[in-house]
């Protein structure tokens, strides 16, 4: 179709708890692979530290206070204005949309249809075994199963015989199987591009993922929070009281006090262990649907974001819920899809025979590099204009003050001439790795493209200086 | 359009969180309340170096913030505090760049 399909991976309250944002605890190799070929926006913010509203607001590039959405009570389209979303935006302009998992909040503030008729081409696909969400399986110390928190389970064992995220992955990559064979049988050319959104559900709590997981992460590694006590001279309407661990078996059985805590240092390790595993865990699936993307689709487009932070423990606070840099920042990646036309091969290690065995984690611990670090302000509802612009789809207007009558605008700016020129950098760097110039002949070519790098600070300045000539 | 497109960073991120009331614990629902109870709302403004937050009276039924009426106020200087341990908006020596947030 010459126009290229765009993938767009939204992770359920990460925070940027990746090695390729300088995280030395996590263990996230695949996609620390996607940022090394990509834009990493290291200072990125959710509007709004909760996901529905924060879901809703990036999905239609508006603010909490255009969408009045604040909680999970009501539907923006009866309840604020007939906002288009950024799927349907895409709909509209030819592309096939597809959703599997968790993308908009579920139930009313999606009108209990993830938006159909309006967003997605087909019915979205929500894995069954989500339905056992609530089911007491993780063992607590009792040898019985309890509602807790923190739950390593073995997999064979759970209700339906395995985990959402594992089936929301099995159903992304037989998906887009599918698509290429349906574009094999076409005589007229490849079919329409896609829009295929995929949400995981971890590491939302419950903190539930295949026990192997644990090995990555050793009880004894497992630091606290370095500021682990409660603000002096915080607002006590800043507190979040974490209601959604409270009521967890596991943490009920602590007496933790309300509202304030603190969570014993122990089990606050147990959390932090859990949470990390989770999301080695979701980054082994994740690596399965990046392998099977680049493998079947290489001219997609890949973004990556996370719909708000958590706390793990800072300021004496768990969850999201407040206003903190740990609940509010997300990673926010995206991977362009020029690299294709300049075959740049993306040595996609990733694809993973069982999606829920661990990787060897290496030897030593460091944090992965990314391709090209951003580390000016973003913001999440930036990410529809920069996916339009991206596309090559007719840019979006920026809103009016009140934009309650406007179906289509954007409250964010578009990023694509940030991820436009960080692409030709990445593209550049790897044909000379390709074919094996030396850095002379690489650096001279690159006068212009430093002469734009030098005039914006924000530019990571290791990338900067590896781009200068020698 | 044209702007949109020439944009290349942003001077300022902002986020909001809303609360049903002052005390957690006497609103136990302060991590999730519901619109029709929220009364106050925190709103959020980053830049590169500063978080300044105010919460304010909001209004359910308009969904607008009482810019007056000011429950609490949060600074935090990221060059010196970037972990946010500290509020500094008491602080005589950042009351111009409070203002100037606010």
């Amino acid at each position: 179709s010459g126009q290229p399909n765009v993938l767009l991976i939204i992770v359920d309250d990460l925070r940027p708890a990746l090695g390729c944002y300088g995280d030395t605890l996590a263990f996230t190799p695949h996609v620390d692979a996607l940022a090394s070929h990509g834009t990493v926006f290291t200072r990125a913010y959710a509007q709004q530290a909760l996901c529905g509203p924060s879901r809703t607001s990036f999905l239609t590039s508006r603010r909490p206070d255009t969408t009045r959405l604040y909680d999970v009570h009501s539907y923006w389209r009866r309840h604020a204005g007939n906002f288009t979303t950024l799927p349907q935006y895409f709909k509209e302009h030819g592309y096939h949309t597809a959703a599997a998992g968790k993308v908009f909040h579920p139930g009313i503030v999606s009108n209990q249809s993830d938006d159909q008729p309006y967003s997605w081409s087909e019915t979205p696909y929500h894995p069954p075994t989500q339905a056992h969400k609530q089911d007491p399986v993780c063992l607590g110390a009792d040898g019985s199963l309890h509602t807790n928190i923190y739950c390593p389970v073995k997999v064979s064992d759970q209700p339906g015989g395995s985990l959402p995220d594992i089936e929301t992955t099995r159903h992304s990559t037989a998906w887009l199987e599918e698509w290429a064979e349906r574009d094999e049988r076409a005589t007229n050319g490849p079919s329409q591009p896609f829009f295929f959104a995929v949400g995981y559900h971890k590491p939302h709590i419950p903190l539930k993922f295949p026990r192997e997981f644990l090995e990555l992460f050793p009880i004894d590694t497992v630091p606290l929070a370095p500021n682990r006590w409660l603000p002096k001279g915080l607002p006590s309407v800043a507190w979040n009281p974490w209601n959604d661990l409270r009521s967890r078996e596991d943490i009920a059985a602590l007496n933790v006090s309300f509202p304030y805590g603190p969570m014993p240092d122990f089990y606050a390790r147990y959390i932090r262990q859990g949470y990390y595993a989770a999301m080695s865990y979701t980054d082994s699936l994740i690596g399965d649907l990046l392998a099977t993307v680049d493998r079947l689709f290489p001219d997609t487009i890949v973004a990556f974001i996370g719909d708000h932070g958590w706390s793990l423990g800072e300021h004496q606070e768990w969850s999201k819920f407040s206003n903190f840099e740990v609940a509010t920042r997300v990673p926010f990646i995206i991977r362009n899809w020029r690299r294709a036309e300049a075959n740049v091969s993306l040595s996609t290690p990733h694809a993973q025979t069982t999606p829920h065995t661990p990787p060897r984690r290496r030897t030593k611990r460091s944090s992965a590099r990314p391709g090209v670090e951003y580390s000016g302000l973003v913001e999440l509802v930036d990410l529809f204009p920069t996916l339009v612009d991206l596309a090559g789809l007719p840019a979006l207007e920026q809103c009016p003050s009140d934009s309650h009558k406007v179906q289509v605008c954007t409250e964010g700016v578009s990023l694509s001439r940030i991820v436009n020129t960080n692409q030709q950098e990445i593209e550049r760097e790897a044909e000379i790795k390709k074919h094996g110039k030396d850095r002379e002949s690489f650096g001279a070519s690159n006068v212009e493209s430093n002469a734009i790098l030098s005039q914006n600070t924000n530019f990571d300045h290791t990338m900067k200086n590896r781009l200068m000539p020698p | 359009k044209e702007r949109n497109r020439n944009i290349k960073t942003k001077t300022a991120a902002f986020s909001q969180y809303p609360r049903p009331g002052p005390i957690p614990s006497k609103n136990p629902d302060s991590d999730q309340p519901h619109t029709s109870d929220t009364t106050i709302m925190g709103y959020s403004v980053r830049t590169d170096r500063f978080r300044f937050t105010a919460w304010l009276r909001f209004d359910n039924i308009t969904y607008r913030p009482d810019w007056d009426h000011i429950v609490a106020e949060e600074l935090y200087d990221h060059k010196i505090d970037p972990s946010e341990d500290r509020n500094l908006v008491g602080k005589g020596s950042y009351a111009r760049k409070r203002k100037a947030l606010f």
